[in-house]
Formats: C-alpha cells, structure tokens, sequence
C-alpha cells in the first residue's frame, strides 16, 4: 500500500 | 526536503548529540529526566516500525537509526551505567508518564488517518512525543541548578519542532493537497508546551544570567 507522504518525515 | 526540515532534523540530532555527549563524557546525567528518555525511546520505537519495510531514503533510514539508537542508549546509561546511574535524581524525577503512554494510545485509536496497526502506531508516537518533555520540564522546575547542558538539550528539542512547524507550512504551500491536521495540531501543542521555557531561556541569555525556572 502506497505509504502516505506525510510518513517521509522523521 | 525543505531548508526548514533539515534545519529542524539537524537541530534533533544535535539535541539528540548535546545529551549523549554530556552523559558519556562527564559521565552525569544530573538534572535529565529518565522518564522522557523513556518516553522519546517509546516514541521511536512506535514511529520508526517500517524502518526495514518503508524504504523513503538513505537519509531517512540513517536518521532513524541514530534516533533509536541514540535514545536507547541514552535510556540504558541512565538506568544501567554503575557511575551514570548514581547522578540519576529519581527522588525528584516523579512524573507518572505511564498516565501519559495511555491517554496518547486510546487517543491514537480514536483519532488517525487510517485505522491500521501501523497507522495507529504512527499516530500513537505522534501524541506521545508531543507530551513527552513534560517529566523533564517539571524536573527543571524542580532542580534549581540547571546545567547548560540540559537547558541547550531542552532548547534544541523545542527548536527541531518549531522548525518543522515551518516545514509543514512551507509544504502546505508547495505541495499540492499535502493536509496532516494530526501531525499539526500535536506538532503545535509539543512546540507550546515549550513556550515558558524558551521565554526563561531567552532571558537569562539576554541577562546572561544562569538560567532558572521560577518555582
């Protein structure tokens, strides 16, 4: 499942 | 990447940095709350699970390696280290954060994006770490002598949140539907609950004075 941009922050 | 969150990512780390400094050179962890130690470890843990699954960047995975282990071992010299563990205040570090780890979780399973393990996890670490400083800020409160080395560490752990503030405003603007009202509104609440602090701090910079909390 395509990870949600926002969890591309630390 | 944006200037403001590499600011605010090299802010944490060097917050991160200040502490393990201070710990493993004086060998002292006087006026550090173990409890928000334990918190932050709790946080990453919970935060970072897709660490080996979610592959984002080298960047990202390095961080995160350096988040966990720099945070565990912080937590292991304080709680293990013969000579580290004696500068420990327990007396004075009484914040019940277990009341914290809770209220954070139910939360997380009632408000979140998605309604996954993972998701739930994100979310959990997310409320968590917003509340995490508080055993450490009532700690300063309590002991007057702040060291400069906890009141940087302090500092720079309210700064990386204020500069990610920027980072989600920038990309509000710059990025095409990117909306985390969660992540906002917990990365502002963390970022408030600093504002005394950084008022003090702010002061006895100007006044050049050692820095105290009024009781």
């Amino acid at each position: 499942d395509e990870q949600p941009k926002s969890h591309d922050e630390l | 990447m944006n200037i403001f969150r590499l600011a605010g990512d090299m802010t944490h780390l060097f917050s991160v940095l200040v502490l393990l400094l201070k710990i493993h050179t004086i060998k002292s962890c006087a006026g550090v709350s173990l409890k928000t130690q334990e918190l932050y470890a709790l946080v990453f843990a919970a935060r970072y699970l897709d660490i080996f699954t979610n592959y984002i960047s080298l960047y990202n995975t390095v961080m995160k390696l350096i988040f966990l282990g720099s945070s565990f071992s912080i937590v292991w010299y304080m709680r293990y280290h013969k000579i580290v563990r004696r500068s420990y205040d327990k007396d004075q570090d009484t914040f019940r954060h277990y009341f914290l780890i809770l209220p954070c979780l139910l939360l997380a399973l009632l408000i979140n994006e998605k309604f996954t393990f993972k998701e739930v996890m994100w979310t959990f670490s997310l409320y968590l770490e917003a509340v995490a400083i508080l055993p450490q800020l009532v700690l300063l409160q309590r002991t007057r002598n702040i060291d400069n080395l906890t009141g940087q560490y302090v500092f720079l752990l309210g700064a990386y949140r204020a500069l990610y503030i920027l980072n989600w405003v920038y990309r509000y603007f710059t990025e095409p539907h990117f909306v985390h009202w969660i992540t906002w509104v917990s990365g502002l609440v963390q970022t408030l609950l600093y504002a005394d602090f950084f008022y003090y701090y702010f002061q006895s910079w100007k006044n050049n004075q050692k820095l105290h909390l009024p009781a």
